[in-house]
């Protein structure tokens, strides 16, 4: 079999011209390092845990490093993972103060009996896995501290549309 | 929202998808990122799919599984998340996008929304887009 990774950074309704090529390049990284992992061998699960692993350690998009903030000016992150041979899968929700999401839902697909863990859970199951707990003002870029800022202001002035916000 | 799907050599897929959700969301909000079959959905009898896009529409629409139903009903990738994003779209009025891969390699990338960076990597070859 030939094997192929694919990665995507979100879907989208404006992207700055000033961000493009910092997105190009932040997937054609990841697409190489899932294909890397291909290549020598791995899984496609290794594969697609390394390629989202990358993403999420850059601040350009919208998970790990630089995922958008919540009403309260903090950072809640969701991440699932699934392998096709059995169909196993592992889930985290709400998860906070980690800087790879993705790692732990593998953890909760490879070491629980369960699909999903959420908030206190996951944060419970982290430490306990020995998953490194870091500030939660770590995840947080500059860049969208100032559009939370201007988000609460446009929504103060309008209704808000969740369909301008694509996530 | 980022995510990512492969084939091995063995012929297995697996996908992974990971977000931070939506700016100014409410706390405690939880989108399809981490719901098997929205988010995402992997099976070596059909293939792999990552979602992205307006969750609480994705989840309505079971939009990873959508499109492996219409995989399985014999369509190619690129038709089934035409399809499902398609029916998304007129249904309950949500965007988003997808990528895809099948168990015998073929693969694509196909959003609704203005935008959507990705990137393939096959063959020794990297592929990437941006724009619709």
């Amino acid at each position: 079999m030939n094997p192929v990774v694919l990665v995507h950074g979100g879907a989208s309704s404006e992207i700055p011209q000033d961000l493009e090529e910092r997105l190009r390049q932040g997937v054609v990284r990841a697409a190489t390092a899932g294909y890397k992992v291909l290549k020598e061998g791995g899984r496609a699960l290794d594969a697609v845990e390394a390629a989202v692993t990358i993403l999420e350690d850059d601040p350009e998009f919208n998970a790990g490093h630089g995922a958008v903030l919540n009403a309260e000016g903090t950072v809640e992150m969701d991440a699932s993972i699934m392998d096709g041979r059995d169909l196993s899968s592992g889930a985290v929700c709400a998860a906070r103060c980690i800087a790879n999401p993705i790692q732990l839902a593998r953890l909760v697909m490879e070491k629980t009996p369960h699909c999903l863990l959420t908030s206190h859970g996951a944060a419970k199951f982290a430490c306990a896995m020995g998953v490194p707990v870091i500030p939660g003002e770590q995840l947080i870029t500059e860049r969208n501290r100032q559009d939370l800022e201007k988000e609460k202001q446009k929504t103060d002035a309008e209704t808000p549309s969740p369909q301008k916000n694509q996530g | 929202t980022v995510g990512a799907v492969a084939l091995d050599s063995n012929g297995d897929v697996a996908y992974a998808t990971s977000t931070g959700g939506l700016m100014n969301k409410m706390v405690g909000r939880v989108g399809d990122s981490p719901c098997v079959g929205s988010g995402g959905y992997a099976d070596s009898a059909m293939g792999a799919v990552s979602s992205t896009g307006h969750g609480e529409s994705i989840l309505k629409v079971n939009l990873a599984r959508l499109i492996l139903f219409h995989v399985q009903q014999g369509k190619a990738v690129g038709e089934a998340a035409d399809t499902a994003l398609g029916y998304m779209k007129s249904k309950v009025k949500g965007e988003g996008g997808v990528i895809v891969v099948s168990n015998a390699g073929d693969w694509a990338a196909k959003w609704t929304t203005e935008s959507m960076p990705w990137a393939a990597a096959q063959d020794g070859k990297v592929h990437f887009g941006l724009h619709r």
